[in-house]
């Protein structure tokens, strides 16, 4: 990995400080290890620039190598891009508070509606489900059978546009004592005008708490292209990076984080519905790293 | 002379910039980009002429796609039998209902769908809507029935009725999950057996916008089942998948079919020049 590449580099270290110079290499593994995990290249060019600004100057401390010094700036580094993260889940006042998912084709963002709900159960909380995709087949039988497996109300209305069937989904929540409810939008392109146009339609409707945007952890340079289109429209509070249970490395969270500023708040991490932990920054950095 | 000069810095950072930001990945861009210094030292390229140095990166690309055979090859006599396999969410069961439609409407063949997903949730239901959809047949059990009895079912059916295509959906799995890996084995061992010679076609479906992950799936896939073509979906987004570049270098295996969008209509057999257009156009 990164750690072993760069004791190579730095090898034949004879100097004390790090310098401009001697870390000219360092930066080149860096580069390539992030470029391998799939940070997006633009975000790999800023974040070396901030590293070189960390780096140099720095006195090697006498217990480590200069490898070692070097990592822990990076690692430093990452671990402060993707953080802080607020994982809390936002709290009802007159009416439920509100969860909307979106994101592209596939991420996962039904299954992660249904873990979301899970989670909330557990904390004592009432949440309903949203079937908001009226377009995929199946979509809407697919959250009721994860809801009926964890015990919470499903809202589906087969014939309705989306805007109005979550309306009428949060106005059904109300009415039954539910304190939380999560849209499952269906999946979209950020260049379709029409569906991204729905999905500001959804919000003018019912003004989420939290808006989640549901991306696949393989994800590679699309995730900064998309991740701020979302937000352009949208205003994303977080990210929910999914199917971490796979080996890819993940380093969609860094570009997400470096274009919409908001971090990523929980990770997928298998197809059940207990699958669904917290996002801690200083895990999925050295797993970035490699 | 002329051509003694290197290329030009930004020339350069252009070039790698639209590589790797189409996910070819590091490696491969910088492979791509020796190629063009050395078509420069060569004299094929001026060293400040960005619109030479594009067009000898789309020759190298083109080269490295290769010129292959993208469609479904059909068996010796019928049915040829299509397995489809991917990780989770790639669009496999979309692009079956594609590869349905591509198969009757444009080369008036009969096909046969088998739902061998019987683990996600309405995973068969999704499938049956598009057989109805389409007006095709399907094979099928309640979710949570075993996968290979589904497989050995429809093959079964698939060589009574003499349907031309056969063609298996299977549940979304990680490559790195190796009990579920084993039973995608298991429902190609079921399907050799009952149809020798079978699966005739294995496709992998990618997600456009995967990135360096997508050849490690290329690669256990492989060794857990014969994949013999990629079907590319999701190419309508932005995404340009480029890591099927890689994958025909390491693994030698082609992209047969690309996916345009979410009918049945959006198919089309992996034209090279199209793809390379919009990398390049
Ligand atoms: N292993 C794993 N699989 C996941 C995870 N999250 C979702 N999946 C799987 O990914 C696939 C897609 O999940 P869906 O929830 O249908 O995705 P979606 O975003 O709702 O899809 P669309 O509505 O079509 O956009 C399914 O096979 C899920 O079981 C995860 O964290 N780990
Ligand atoms: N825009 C676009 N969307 C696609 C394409 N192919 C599939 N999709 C969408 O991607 C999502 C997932 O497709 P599925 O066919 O359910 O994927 P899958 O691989 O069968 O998923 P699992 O069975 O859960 O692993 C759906 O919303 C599809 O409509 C494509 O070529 N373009
Ligand atoms: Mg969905
Ligand atoms: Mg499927």
């Amino acid at each position: 990995g990164l750690t072993a590449a760069l004791s190579k580099v730095f090898a034949g270290f004879a100097g004390r400080k790090l310098t401009e110079a001697n870390i000219q290499e360092g930066l080149r593994q860096v580069r390539l290890a992030l470029l391998e995990a799939d940070v997006h290249y633009q975000v790999v060019k800023d974040f070396l620039g901030k590293v070189s600004v960390r780096a140099v100057g720095d006195e090697v401390v006498k217990s480590v190598t200069p490898a070692q010094q070097f990592v822990k700036v990076v690692h430093d580094e990452l671990v402060a891009l993707l953080g802080p993260v607020d994982h809390s889940l936002p709290v009802a006042t007159q009416t439920p508070a509100v969860v909307m998912l979106v994101g592209l084709q596939g991420s996962g963002k039904t299954t992660t509606a249904a873990k979301l709900a899970r989670l909330a159960q557990k904390k004592g909380r009432r949440p309903l489900l949203v079937a908001a995709d009226v377009r995929r087949p199946a979509a809407i039988e697919q959250l009721q059978a994860l809801g009926a497996k964890i015990e919470v109300p499903v809202h589906a209305e087969p014939r309705s546009q989306a805007p109005a069937l979550c309306a009428n989904g949060v106005a059904a929540a109300a009415k039954a004592g539910r304190d939380l409810v999560i849209l499952d939008t269906g999946g979209r392109l950020h260049i379709d005008d029409e569906l991204m146009e729905e999905l500001s339609e959804i919000r003018r409707r019912v003004p989420p708490d939290r808006t989640y945007l549901v991306t696949d952890a393989m994800t590679g340079q699309d995730a900064l292209a998309s991740a701020s289109e979302f937000h352009r429209r949208l205003g994303l509070s977080g990210a929910i990076l999914t199917k971490m249970d796979g080996d890819a490395r993940g380093g969609a969270a860094l570009s997400i984080k470096s274009v919409t500023k908001v971090p990523v708040v929980y990770v997928g991490v298998s197809e059940t519905v207990d699958g669904l932990e917290e996002f801690h920054p200083d895990r999925v950095a050295t797993r970035i790293l490699g | 002379s002329l051509f003694a000069r290197p290329l030009d810095p930004s020339v350069l950072q252009d070039l790698e910039a639209l590589l790797l930001g189409a996910d070819f990945g590091p490696a491969v861009a910088a492979r791509l980009l020796s190629a063009i210094e050395a078509d420069r030292k060569a004299g094929l390229v001026p060293p400040a002429d960005a619109g030479a140095a594009l067009a000898r990166l789309r020759a190298h690309v083109g080269e490295g796609l290769g010129r292959g055979d993208p469609a479904v090859r059909l068996a010796p006599a019928p049915p040829t039998v299509v397995l489809v396999c991917g990780v989770n969410g790639v669009g496999k069961t979309t692009s079956i209902a594609k590869l349905a439609w591509h198969l009757r409407e444009e080369r008036g063949l009969s096909v046969l769908l088998a739902a061998c997903d019987t683990f996600r949730a309405a995973a068969v239901e999704q499938l049956e809507v598009w057989a109805r959809r389409l007006r095709v047949e399907i094979v099928r059990q309640p979710t949570g029935a075993d996968a290979g009895a589904v497989a050995y079912d429809a093959a079964e059916a698939a060589l009574a009725r003499k349907t031309d295509v056969l063609v298996v959906d299977t549940a979304g799995r990680l490559h790195t999950r190796e009990p579920l890996m084993a039973e995608l084995g298991k429902i190609r061992r079921v399907l050799s057996r009952k149809i020798p010679g079978s699966p005739h076609e294995t496709l992998l479906v990618l997600d456009a916008t995967v990135g360096q992950n997508g050849l490690a799936q290329a690669r256990v896939f492989r060794e857990a089942v014969e994949v013999t073509g990629i079907f590319l979906a999701k190419l309508d987004g932005t995404a340009k998948g480029g890591i099927v570049l890689a994958i025909q270098d390491a693994l030698g295996i082609p992209v047969k079919f690309v996916g345009t969008g979410e009918t049945p209509e959006d198919i089309a057999p992996f034209d090279r020049e199209r793809y390379l257009d919009g990398l390049f156009g």
